[in-house]
Formats: C-alpha cells, sequence, structure tokens
C-alpha cells in the first residue's frame, strides 16, 4: 500500500499544498531566472538551501556554462494606417536594432510557403508572420526560424504571431535560431491580435508601415549550475531514476508555470518518499536544469558528464509541459517497459489518473532518450499550458495547489517504483 | 545484480506484475 500512502500524504494528508507553497515562495522571492541572470542564480543558491534543509542527500551543485542574452528597451510602433503602440517581446539570441530603429513597409505572411512565393516583395521590409496556431511543435518552428528565412529574402526584421493557443493580447517570448552565412536580423513576437489584424489590413491592400526599437544584449557565457539532490539507493546505488524540472525560464511573468510546477513536483516526489521513511533500491535522483529554454544547455553538459554511466539509468522524467490535473504518463521505451510502466500506472487508480501515452520526453531528458533509456513525462491540458507559455501571464495565479499535490503524486509513486523494482526497466 | 540494457529479464512478466501489485 506504499502508492496509497504517498497518495494520501501528498492529496489529503500534512503534505498538501506543500509543493504550491514552496513554489510560491521562491517565485515572488526571485521572480523570472533568465539563463544568465542573476535571478537564476539567486534561486539556484536557495533551492540548494532548500534541499540541504529537507535532509535530502548528497545535495551539491554541478557546474556548467550557459549563454547569457538581455531584454533591453523594445518597442514596435504601426505608423501607418494609424498610429498603433503593438505589444511584443523580442525572442531570445535577437540582435539588436540600430539605434534609430528600423521603420519599414510590412509585408504579412501566414506561413513559409507564402513568403517563398512573395520573396520579390519581401527585401528591404519587415516580415510579419500570421501563422495559425496548429500546436506547439509545428506552430514553434515560425518563432525559431522566422528570422533566417526572412532574412534569406532580404528582410530588415521579422515579427512572429505568438506560439499561443489563446490570447487575451498577451505576447509571448521564447528562444529562436540565426544560421551561419544568413543574416542575422532582429526577430521578436506580437500578439495573436495585431497578427491578425495585419493580416486583414493587408488582404485589403492597405500599406502598413512598422518602427520597430530592440535594445537587446547578448553577453559572454555565465556560470551556472544543475542542482542535483538524492535519496541514495538501498540496495542498488549506483543505479538511478532520475525526476527534473527545469530552474530557469524567459524573463516574463514568474515562470512559476514552465518550469516552476515541474521543479517542484519533482523536488516534493523526493520530500514524499522521505516524510513515508522509504529508500528505495535505486537512486532516486533529483535533478533541476539550468538554462532549459535555450535548448538543454544545462542539460546537456550533464549528459556529456554522466553519460558513462547510462546503462545505470533505468527512468529519466522531467515535468516540463505543466502541472495542472495531469492526465497519464507519457512514456517512450520499448514494449516490454510500457507494459510494465501501465503496471505502475494501475497504482494510481485511486486518483483515476493510469493512462500511459506515447512522446514520453522533454528537452533536458532527451539526450537520454536517444541513448535507449526509458523516458516518461507528466501530460495535462496542454491547450491551456499554451494559454500562458513563456508570457507575463506564467505566475502563480495560474497555478492550483490541489492539482499540483496530485501531479506530485503521481510523480512519486512513478519514480518510488520505478526506483525500487527489483530489476530495471527493460530497454529490449 | 538486477538485470539492465540488453539484459535478459530473470523474472517473467506476471513476476513483475505482481511485484507492482504489492505497491498497491
Amino acid at each position: 500500500d506504499i502508492a496509497k500512502a504517498i497518495i494520501n500524504l501528498a492529496v489529503y494528508g500534512k503534505a498538501q499544498n506543500r509543493s504550491y507553497e514552496r513554489l510560491a515562495l521562491l517565485v515572488d522571492t526571485v521572480g523570472p531566472r533568465l539563463s544568465g541572470s542573476k535571478n537564476l542564480e539567486k534561486a539556484i543558491q536557495i533551492m540548494y538551501q532548500n534541499l540541504q534543509r529537507d535532509g535530502l542527500e548528497n545535495v551539491h551543485l554541478e557546474p556548467v556554462r550557459i549563454p547569457h542574452w538581455e531584454r533591453g528597451e523594445e518597442s514596435a510602433v504601426m505608423l501607418e494606417p494609424r498610429t498603433h503602440k503593438i505589444a511584443m517581446l523580442g525572442l531570445g539570441s535577437s540582435i539588436r536594432t540600430p539605434p534609430e530603429g528600423i521603420t519599414a513597409e510590412v509585408l504579412v505572411v501566414t506561413s513559409f510557403d507564402e513568403l517563398q512565393r512573395r520573396a520579390s516583395e519581401a527585401r528591404g521590409k519587415i516580415v510579419v508572420y500570421n501563422q495559425p496556431y496548429v500546436n506547439y511543435s509545428k506552430t514553434v518552428q515560425y518563432r525559431t526560424q522566422g528570422a533566417v528565412e526572412a532574412a534569406k529574402v532580404g528582410a530588415l526584421a521579422s515579427l512572429i504571431r505568438s506560439v499561443a493557443s489563446f490570447s487575451i493580447y498577451s505576447p509571448h517570448t521564447g528562444i529562436q535560431e540565426y544560421q551561419d552565412g544568413v543574416p542575422k536580423i532582429p526577430t521578436a513576437c506580437i500578439t495573436v491580435e495585431d497578427a491578425e489584424m495585419m493580416s486583414r489590413m493587408a488582404a485589403r491592400g492597405i500599406k502598413i508601415v512598422i518602427q520597430l526599437k530592440m535594445v537587446e544584449k547578448t553577453y559572454p557565457d555565465a556560470d551556472s549550475f544543475n542542482t542535483v539532490a538524492e535519496i541514495t539507493g538501498s540496495k542498488y546505488p549506483e543505479q538511478v531514476v532520475l525526476v527534473s524540472g527545469h530552474l530557469d525560464s524567459w524573463d516574463v511573468g514568474q515562470g512559476a508555470m514552465d518550469d516552476g510546477g515541474g521543479v517542484f513536483i519533482s523536488w516534493e516526489a523526493l520530500s514524499l518518499i522521505k516524510d513515508l521513511g522509504l529508500r528505495p533500491k535505486r537512486t532516486l535522483r533529483l535533478v533541476l536544469w539550468t538554462a532549459e529554454e535555450q535548448g538543454g544547455i544545462g542539460a546537456f553538459q550533464y549528459y556529456q558528464l554522466h553519460k558513462v554511466n547510462v546503462s545505470n539509468y533505468s527512468l529519466v522524467m522531467e515535468s516540463d509541459a505543466g502541472t495542472f490535473l495531469p492526465t497519464g504518463l507519457q512514456f517512450t521505451g520499448s514494449e516490454k517497459a510500457r507494459a510494465i510502466m501501465e503496471e505502475v500506472m494501475s497504482l494510481l487508480q485511486p486518483l483515476n489518473i493510469t493512462q500511459v501515452l506515447s512522446h514520453g520526453e522533454g528537452t533536458d531528458i532527451n539526450f537520454w532518450i536517444q541513448a535507449g533509456v526509458p523516458g516518461a513525462s507528466l501530460l495535462d491540458d496542454l491547450y491551456k499550458y499554451f494559454f500562458f507559455h513563456h508570457s507575463y501571464g506564467d505566475t502563480m495565479t495560474v497555478m492550483d495547489p490541489k492539482q499540483m499535490n496530485v501531479a506530485a503524486a503521481v510523480w512519486a509513486v512513478v519514480s518510488y517504483v520505478v526506483a525500487d523494482m527489483e530489476e530495471m526497466l527493460p530497454r529490449s | 545484480k538486477s538485470i539492465y540494457k540488453n539484459g535478459i529479464s530473470k523474472r517473467t512478466f506476471q513476476e513483475i506484475k505482481e511485484e507492482i501489485a504489492s505497491y498497491g
């Protein structure tokens, strides 16, 4: 009845709302935690103390180097056909505009294909992408590649409709990439509303002119840490079940949902197991990644350092898609392993959360999954998640303590049982 | 030692099921 004990403690017992309260304290104290920022390093130090104070074992910080880009003053104003201030957020790693800004006519397109078809019109313009939202993985291509594709056809800057499932005039940010040999141009996201408005204007043949000013700055890479804590295994201590979330966030809102929720339910999983006096046969390792938003930079260096032990990792878990009410566990692994995970998830029947779905993944754990280690991630209401993702709305106000309790219970049961089974999860 | 990677499990799936059930 260990599973019931974990569920009772997390959802009905004295640990109720603990992960929510811990998260609120951190994000209210520190705020957003952009890669390379002092906020992030402050959060890492606070978590280091938290994990020690919680009595977890082998608490340590593993040094890594991470990108350091900072947002400066930024503004976009539509000058024609009328004056309209455009809410915007520069994209991570974007270059700045000249001091006087870029004032240019706009070309509105709804896809890369349309941009190609109308390439001859793009030279010297600001390209506005009004791409429809399909799902995050498909639509994010416009955020990450928008500047490169626009620069290839001679554009001066790109403004991209926020990758969001819903908008209340809320711009979203995120990382974007330049490409060797292609001129770097400033790039930012605008709101769904403004992208759609300019699309309508363009369809009526109205000329649109925007003045864009961005004072972003890229610094040399900064020092940072992945934060690690454990419950050392009682029988196979060298074997590991890794449970994780990322401590960095974008520089908007509080980073409570992305990925404060994942961090704190992962910590809560170890706290629940420790509170019950349990010690699994394998080591349960909590890792709080740094610089995930820049492409899993901290996690990649952790993988490089620890991959020598890849055969000792039974399961890697990352929660980085929200901690609203879970609908199931996403899993990647062999059929045998999946069958075992279905049995493990059946222990969560009391919460009626027993589904095992495909596509277990996480930017920070994908390195291990590609090396053959079974991987798991928490699935919840992704439609709601992308309302707030990478926007000023990512605050404690979207978090729900009861839902976090349930998410923590799922995370704790799965990680503990897999860590305590006599055999590791099979890979063939 | 417990079996990992491409090793051969020493247990039948039924035994693994019963082991997991013991946590419930």
